[in-house]
């Protein structure tokens, strides 16, 4: 999900 | 993960680590903004949070720890452990005028109206602004200490790494997050002249000083 894409960056 | 993005991260975690390192090793925080390390501290721990509801990979998870643990040690070296070489008087930047606006920013501009998306979003914006104390602070005193801004030129190389990692995955993942694209552009840019006197002065040997 784009939520989770984002949230992989630091 | 890519090649902008892994170099981006350790650029980072050498920032971090050369600021720890900086004021052990001399004793002393002279020169450095405390309040650019709080705002750094908070942007940390709210972006982070979700430490404690998703999980991504053993590398995800722990750089975050890593920024999160250094963060909190740095705040403590400066205002407890050697608070006697803290130089309070020139770090006079009003943080409120960031904390406040960027806190309001966030309520209104953000992907999902739910708590933890709120404070992730207010930590990208609260770090595209975080180091403004820490300038302020130089263009104040006129003059930096040389590894003072190695630390500078590592923690916004990383943020203009970045830039080049959300390229790459725009073009090869079709994915894009235009709230940490604005904010990571608006951050790079306030490091622009700083990378112009690091580049025409420090890597000539010559101290970070500024003209009177």
């Amino acid at each position: 999900s784009p939520e989770l894409l984002r949230h992989d960056e630091l | 993960m890519n090649v902008f993005r892994l170099t981006g991260d350790l650029s980072h975690l050498a920032a971090i680590i050369i600021l720890l390192l900086k004021i052990w090793k001399s004793r002393s925080c002279a020169g450095i903004s405390g309040k650019s390390q709080i705002l750094f501290a908070i942007v940390f721990t709210t972006r982070y949070l979700d430490l404690l509801t998703s999980f991504i990979s053993i590398y995800n998870t722990s750089m975050k720890v890593i920024y999160i643990g250094c963060a909190y040690a740095t705040v403590y070296l400066i205002y407890m452990k050697f608070r006697a070489t803290y130089d309070g008087n020139h770090d006079s930047f009003r943080v409120e005028f960031l904390v406040v606006p960027v806190g309001g920013l966030a309520v209104l501009v953000n992907h999902d109206f739910s708590f933890l998306e709120i404070l992730w979003t207010f930590s990208i914006y609260l770090e595209s602004v975080a180091i403004l104390p820490q300038l302020f602070m130089i263009s104040k005193t006129g003059e930096a200490e040389t590894i003072t801004t190695h630390y500078l030129f590592c923690l916004g190389l990383y943020r203009a790494l970045y830039l080049l990692n959300w390229i790459w995955r725009f073009y090869f993942e079709s994915f894009f997050d235009m709230i940490a694209i604005v904010a990571g552009v608006v951050q790079t840019v306030l490091y622009c002249d700083f990378f112009y006197l690091y580049i025409t002065k420090v890597l000539k040997g010559k101290k970070l000083s500024l003209p009177a």
